[in-house]
């Protein structure tokens, strides 16, 4: 069976609305390392995947490997109930019908109780080959969402382009061109300031800013986030949460002119 | 116009 407590539902909360509007219906797979999650979005261009290992649950139990098929809407209605501070507790059988979810305020009693029908979900898991990245940006989460949502404006598409000089995010529109470039920055007071761009070969990669976008929910869960590209790969954009647990996307490029 | 790959094209089957 898995018991799986965390210390306070804004992270599933988070999480969940996160990647909702980018997959539906999604296997959430239970083992002894913690709570992983494949899937991809029905266009097959963007991927999410997500860790939250045992270390970031208290206790975590889980016996065997136990597929939880949830539809993310019906997770969101019930999530809804809790609060972010109220500790949360799932838990299933060993081939469960439903998952249960318990909400417990810190501060009063209340317990409340939810049971969530589970769907049989045959997903396609792909394999992500292990890949040395030419450029990995890390900044902050706050501003690559700016970034992302001010090139839209503009454009549907937006160029990545990282050397020595810095990263550029440009893009180009009916009413016109628009780029913001960020060289490597250190703030000693606000480590979460920090821009680091590591560089082994200049990238140049075109990707959707709708997806991209969409991807920035998660801006709230990490006060930086991580882009790893290579030329003729899919950009890796993750947030990393506590205990190693992490939300990764990633992001099919677009090509030709 | 720009063409949108997928991930199918990287990522293999499992």
């Amino acid at each position: 069976m898995l018991e799986a407590r965390l210390e306070q539902a804004n992270l599933l909360k988070k999480v969940v609305d996160a990647i909702k509007d980018l997959v539906q219906d999604c296997n959430f797979d239970c083992n002894d390392s913690g709570i992983a999650l494949q899937a991809m979005d029905n266009s097959h261009v963007a991927l999410v995947s997500m860790m939250l290992k045992s270390e970031s649950f208290s206790p975590f139990r889980c016996d065997r490997n136990i597929a939880l098929g949830i539809n993310l809407t019906s997770l969101t209605k019930v999530l809804r109930a809790a609060q972010n501070e109220d500790i949360l507790t799932l838990k299933a059988e060993d081939a469960p019908d439903v998952v249960n979810l318990v909400f417990e305020s810190a501060e009063s009693d209340r317990i409340s109780e939810y049971d969530i029908k589970l769907m049989d979900i045959d997903q396609e898991h792909l394999g992500i080959p292990e890949t040395e990245y030419a450029a990995t940006i890390s900044m902050p989460s706050a501003e690559f969402q700016r970034i992302c949502r001010d090139l839209m404006a503009l454009s549907e598409s937006v160029s990545i382009e990282c050397s020595k000089e810095g990263v550029k995010f440009a893009c180009q529109g009916d009413i016109g061109s628009g780029s913001v470039t960020l060289r490597s920055h250190t703030n000693v007071d606000k480590p979460e300031m920090n821009v680091e761009i590591d560089l082994t070969e200049p990238v140049s990669l075109t990707f959707s800013l709708k997806y991209l976008v969409g991807f920035c929910k998660a801006s709230s869960l990490s006060g930086q986030v991580k882009l790893c590209l290579s030329n003729e790969v899919p950009l890796l954009v993750e947030y990393a949460l506590a205990n190693n647990s992490y939300l990764r996307f990633y992001l099919a490029p677009k090509i030709g002119d | 116009h720009h063409v949108q790959q997928t991930l199918d094209t990287f990522f293999c089957s499992r």
